[in-house]
């Protein structure tokens, strides 16, 4: 047989060959990236974010610029690679978006879910809750200047009852996000392990200011709630390094 | 610091760019929209050894101290690795309900050299 090498017309077996070094060498390149980013496989988007939520979050975040085609840039990444001497410290910030439980018929409660897959071995540096005030038209003139006071409960992980009160008062002038300090209990979520964090909205004297908080509304996913997570890598002790 | 250009046998960096959408990944990275895999290949002879500057590492110290006392390392060849190394700003969806930011260090080669 003719070695492949020297049958110019043999040459059908090239493309096929380099065609299955690029296919391995693509497959290595995903197995890189999904273990950086500490996963076993790439996630299985079930249901995805209703894009008037993510648009709000990253515009309001500034963690991403929408551009007219839809596509989404990073500020830090705009065409440059970031070069450091020291060793780039790896950070995180996850936005979770509130989801309702149908189980709970209280119209005040919602809930965030950060997953593990990716996040283990985080240490919570911040944790902001955003939340969305709506000001309807008001009769009277009084509430032109609207104070209330907002409650956000949080439950504790792993105490089956316990909450903590976060409170804020708030002057409403019009519509707007107002974000509520939440890092102590994201943190204590994320010591148990436990990655689902319940919370209770209640807002004392919107009534009368003719104002409400949007919690999870169907009809009004731009002004879904969610909660910003700034974390970092936990110290190097418990991460494993490969030699 | 070489690009791998199909010239020479030097140790370069060859660039390998994956765009996202061509593998189907571009539903839950959200963004950038592809991965600059690049990578080292290509032979260091003896006289590339030890490029000074952002090539030299500790093990070519070692091998220069060899030298100097005369013991040729032989088997101490030096090899072609990334020598300067870039973070990777990414934006992703994850299994739940979220959007990750993450800022992942040494994620893109940016040189390479024999050390």
């Amino acid at each position: 047989a003719v070695s492949q090498e020297t049958c110019a017309s043999c040459g059908i077996g090239k493309p096929e060959e380099s065609a299955r070094v690029d296919a391995d060498f693509v497959e290595a390149v995903k197995r890189h990236i999904l273990n950086r980013l500490q996963m076993r496989e790439r996630p299985n988007i079930t249901q995805p974010i209703p894009k008037a939520a993510m648009v709000t979050a990253l515009k309001k975040l500034h963690a991403g610029k929408v551009r007219e085609d839809g596509r989404v840039e990073i500020p830090s990444l705009d065409g440059h690679a970031v070069h450091s001497n020291e060793t780039p410290e790896e950070t995180s910030e996850i936005i979770s978006f509130a989801e309702a439980d149908e189980q709970q018929s209280s119209q005040s409660s919602l809930y965030f879910v950060i997953s593990n897959e990716g996040n283990q071995n985080l240490y919570v540096t911040q944790a902001n809750l955003w939340l969305y005030f709506k000001l309807l038209p008001s009769s009277s003139e009084k509430s032109a200047r609207r104070k209330v006071t907002v409650k956000v409960f949080c439950q504790e992980p792993g105490t089956g009852g316990r909450w903590n009160l976060v409170e804020k008062r708030l002057e409403l002038k019009r519509s707007g996000w107002h974000t509520f300090p939440l890092t102590e209990a994201v943190r204590a979520a994320f010591a148990t392990g436990d990655r689902r964090q319940d919370l209770d909205v209640r807002c004392e004297g919107c009534e009368a200011a003719s104002a409400l908080p949007v919690l999870v509304a169907p009809d009004d996913e731009a002004h879904r709630p969610f909660l910003v997570v700034q974390a970092r890598q936990a110290d190097n002790k418990h991460r494993i390094r490969k030699r | 610091g070489l690009e791998c250009d199909g010239t020479s046998s030097l140790c370069c960096r060859q660039q390998f760019y994956i765009d996202f959408r061509l593998i189907g990944w571009n539903d839950w990275i959200i963004a950038p929209s592809g991965y600059f895999g690049n990578y080292c290949e290509g032979s260091c002879p003896a006289y590339m050894a030890g490029v000074p500057g952002s090539a030299s590492s500790f093990h070519t110290a070692v091998v220069n101290q060899y030298r100097m006392r005369g013991m040729s390392p032989g088997s101490m060849n030096s090899c072609c690795i990334p020598t300067k190394l870039s973070t990777m700003s990414m934006l992703y969806f994850d299994d739940e309900y979220n959007i990750v930011k993450r800022d992942v260090p040494n994620m893109i080669v940016e040189e390479c050299g024999c050390a």
